[in-house]
């Protein structure tokens, strides 16, 4: 099933990380 | 770990989407120091004011010794930057050479300084600005930059 492979792609690795970034409080350590 | 001389490569593409008034297209343009102090400019111009951009000095043509003395403004206030207003530590390890970067262009060196400025881009007040603007890159360069951000954190201490 493709859709489960969504979070495995390059793409998606990508996604996850950057708006993992967004999600953390600005300014904060870490 | 990431291949630095990759990441010099990325980050410089990663830092034209600042628009610099100063050209930074190749690893020689940005040995002056210039280009990387207006980017820090826009990422946090409170910070890296108009006051100390004016301490930089832009016409250093061939002089390595003048290329230093910027290059070393530019690494000591990204430094306190960290310190100060990100209350993280930068460590040894992360550490550019800035003669290596003013006399030979080294890349290895250049990226090392382009990935300290990239921490400063993605935890700066504006960080959501630049962080979206990382994901229109062209995928190969995301990579490397995601790589970059991960080395920053895996090394940072508060």
């Amino acid at each position: 099933d493709p859709n489960m492979k969504a979070g495995t792609t390059s793409e998606g690795v990508l996604a996850n990380f950057f708006n993992s970034l967004l999600s953390k409080k600005t300014g904060s350590p870490g | 770990e990431v291949n630095k001389t990759v990441l010099c490569e990325s980050l410089i593409i990663w830092l034209q989407t600042f628009s610099t008034p100063s050209p930074c297209k190749t690893v020689h343009d940005l040995t002056s120091g210039v280009a990387m102090a207006q980017a820090l400019h826009q990422i946090d111009p409170s910070w890296f004011n108009e006051a100390w951009l004016s301490r930089i000095k832009e016409d250093v043509g061939d002089n390595w010794r003048l290329k230093v003395n910027n290059l070393k403004k530019v690494l000591q206030l990204t430094v306190d930057y960290y310190n100060e207003v990100l209350a993280q530590q930068v460590s040894d390890v992360l550490l550019p050479d800035m003669n290596l970067i003013a006399e030979h262009a080294h890349p290895v060196h250049l990226g090392m300084l382009l990935q300290l400025i990239l921490g400063c881009a993605i935890k700066c007040e504006k960080k959501h600005e630049y962080i979206q603007i990382i994901m229109t890159l062209e995928e190969s360069v995301q990579h490397v930059v995601m790589t970059a951000i991960q080395e920053l954190m895996s090394k940072e201490t508060t």
